[in-house]
């Protein structure tokens, strides 16, 4: 995050602006995918370490934000 | 006689209806958080770029979180013509069991702060998007690597490390953490929620 902000946001912006007409939560899903992918070195830790995003969702429709 | 309100349009296609306005609500604790001005600016352009009216705090304290947030719903409501869509992105410190740390260190509970929309009208069957990223603990996740493989899928191919969390399909039937009594009859207050935490619970957030 020091440098180029978390890993979470920047790939969620990456993600919906290569595609912002696809329904949100299969681009969440694509988020997921590059974020669990990442291998990161966080504070006071030398060993790599893994994220995983969490969705819920209670959503009744497709949504596409574009 | 339709307890829940309208029904969705039938058919896997059915979407919602994007026509009215947008609103989205951006609150960041920057203070002690190297680099979090970069998600606020790369959000925030995001968000312009899809049509969202946004509304940027940078710094609330735990009470401004809650006083910020009732001041959207407070305007959504207000607002004269229809308002299809809302986005609140929540960015600070965080804990396990929902807590989130102010500017001025003091706690609040998101399942608190995401009430407030529940009971928006305005948003009464529109989609209310929540982005969260704040840690939810101190876990750090090491992954599961090739040594959790059979030997012949490691012999034949190494995969990378996966998160210990990863690929889980969790769903309920009812919303975790809330009164089983269900919705007042004419309102749907848990639907049309899409929640993204960074992390899963008990876990670092990078």
């Amino acid at each position: 995050r020091d440098e180029k902000g978390s890993d979470f946001i920047q790939t969620l912006v990456e993600v919906l602006r290569a595609d912002p007409k696809a329904d949100l939560l299969e681009l969440m899903t694509e988020v997921n995918r590059q974020v669990c992918e990442l291998d990161v070195l966080g504070p006071d830790c030398d060993e790599r370490r893994k994220a995983c995003l969490e969705i819920h969702s209670s959503l009744r429709r497709r949504l596409c934000l574009q | 006689v339709e307890p829940w309100g309208p029904e969705p349009e039938p058919g896997p296609s059915a979407q919602y209806d994007l026509s009215g306005a947008r609103a989205a609500l951006l609150l960041a604790v920057t203070q002690g958080r190297p680099g979090a001005q970069h998600d606020v600016e790369a959000l925030g352009s995001l968000c312009q770029a899809l049509g969202f009216e946004t509304t940027l705090r940078t710094d609330p304290t735990a009470q401004a979180f809650q006083e910020e947030m009732a001041q959207f719903r407070k305007q959504l409501d207000a607002h004269r013509g229809p308002v299809s869509c809302a986005l609140v992105a929540l960015m600070a410190h965080g804990g396990p069991q929902g807590k989130l740390l102010g500017a001025d260190g003091q706690e609040r509970q998101l399942e608190v702060l995401v009430q407030e929309l529940s009971h928006c009208g305005a948003l009464r069957g529109c989609p209310k998007i929540f982005l969260f990223q704040a840690c939810r603990g101190g876990h750090r996740d090491a992954g599961m690597g090739p040594a959790a493989l059979p030997w012949f899928r490691r012999w034949l191919r190494a995969p990378p490390a996966t998160p210990s969390q990863a690929d889980v399909l969790h769903v309920c039937t009812d919303v975790q953490g809330r009164s089983s009594r269900g919705p007042t009859p004419g309102s749907l207050n848990q639907a049309d929620v899409l929640m993204v935490y960074a992390a899963a619970e008990g876990c670092v957030a990078y």
